[in-house]
């Protein structure tokens, strides 16, 4: 395993801590600068993001989907590229989705997901995957508008 | 079924 994947690896578990009694701030800043610094950072933390929002724990659940947020934030279009693909999208979908994980996804984790979308397709419209996953979950009657 | 995906992507999964 490579010394980027570990130090995201560990980054990741400390931000995203169901024992965190608030945002562990360090943590988080740290994941988004060398998910950015990083070659292949990306890959590996969006590849880790999916993982961490699909958690059991909800709030570790939670605190990943707001260190996505966060990163959307401060990492730059080459991150929105790599969340606006369908590969990444789908791990959001399943977390809504009823013939996936919906079933066993707390109703706060499931709002989180669609909000985040549905922000998303505002603030980053040139991704437009993002808006065709939305539509999809629309059509779906996954979201009733 | 799936929606096509495009290069270096996989296919919208159908919820």
């Amino acid at each position: 395993m490579d010394v980027v994947t570990t130090s995201l690896e560990a980054l990741i578990q400390r931000a995203t801590n169901s024992q965190n009694q608030k945002p562990d701030v360090a943590a988080i800043e740290a994941f988004c600068v060398l998910l950015t610094k990083e070659a292949e950072g990306i890959q590996i933390g969006t590849k880790l993001l999916a993982t961490h929002i699909q958690s059991l724990n909800e709030s570790e659940a939670l605190q990943a989907l707001s260190l996505l947020d966060t990163c959307m934030k401060k990492c730059g279009p080459l991150f929105h590229a790599e969340v606006g693909k369908f590969r990444f999208l789908n791990e959001m979908i399943k977390l809504v989705s009823p013939k996936y994980l919906g079933g066993r996804t707390t109703a706060t984790v499931r709002q989180k997901v669609l909000q985040l979308l549905y922000a998303w397709i505002r603030e980053y419209p040139r991704e437009l995957k993002i808006k065709e996953a939305y539509e999809m979950l629309k059509k779906q009657g996954v979201i009733e508008e | 079924p799936v929606i096509r995906g495009f290069s270096d992507d996989e296919p919208l999964v159908i919820a």
